[in-house]
């Protein structure tokens, strides 16, 4: 039996562009260049090759203590394997939902799981009303509590059409068709030109599309 | 009132937290 040469391993958790271009919207080009945007990210506290909540909070908000649940939904989701930190992998595969090609359907559906908080698979309205909050408090605006028990019981009033008081995957949807702007944040138009806003990669790439 | 007229999930999707645009700036 002879030795194989080892097949040359970038980091733990990374995987070929070639593959995960083949499940996301990315070419290959765009898969290395986001390896590139990648190893930025997941080298600015800790250079293990693996993005911590640390490292994606001082990356949203430039500032690594900065806690905030949105943010941290997003984390969450992104940590596929739910290990506490997001792998390249993890993190092409829930950036192409982003991507301005992917489909609508899967837009909608990750901003569900995001915004479903306890996994319930529903949004129920203490969800809504704690994302309210939230928000208002990110943004230091104050509004009264009717004012934010009104804004809540109009818009959950709105969503659940069934009216069995929590918003289901189908009413979310419907919701969603009807209030497009919803799932604007769903889609970064940079990831079209993720090739440009890393030019460096570019040059080096090996791959030709 | 204007604020109630507000839908929640658009407020919500305001969050910075939910732009990952920051994620790309060099």
């Amino acid at each position: 039996m002879g030795c194989y040469p080892s097949k040359q391993v970038k980091t733990p958790g990374y995987e070929e562009p070639t593959v995960l271009a083949a499940e996301t919207p990315f070419t290959v080009s765009e898969v290395e260049a986001l390896y590139e945007l990648f190893k930025k990210l997941s080298s600015s506290i800790i250079d293990d090759g693996l993005i911590h909540k640390e490292e994606f909070q001082l990356a949203l908000f430039k500032n690594r203590n900065k806690r905030n649940l949105f943010a941290d939904r997003i984390f969450d989701l992104f940590d596929v394997k739910r290990n506490g930190v997001i792998e390249f992998g993890e993190f092409v595969r829930s950036l192409g939902i982003f991507h301005p090609n992917a489909p609508v359907e899967d837009k909608i559906a990750f901003a569900f799981r995001l915004y479903d908080l306890r996994h319930t698979g529903f949004i129920e309205r203490e969800e809504l009303k704690e994302m309210v909050l939230a928000l208002l408090h990110e943004s230091d605006l104050i509004l009264s509590d009717d004012v934010i028990e009104q804004i809540v019981d109009k818009t959950f009033s709105d969503a659940d059409t069934k009216g069995d008081g929590k918003i289901d995957q189908e009413e979310w949807k419907a919701f969603v068709l009807k209030h497009p702007s919803l799932i604007k944040n769903m889609t970064l138009p940079y990831l079209k030109d993720i090739t440009i806003v890393f030019p460096s990669f570019v040059l080096s790439s090996e791959v030709e599309d | 009132t204007a604020p109630v007229t507000m839908n929640a999930f658009e407020l919500i999707s305001t969050s910075q937290g939910l732009n990952l645009s920051s994620l790309f700036e060099k």
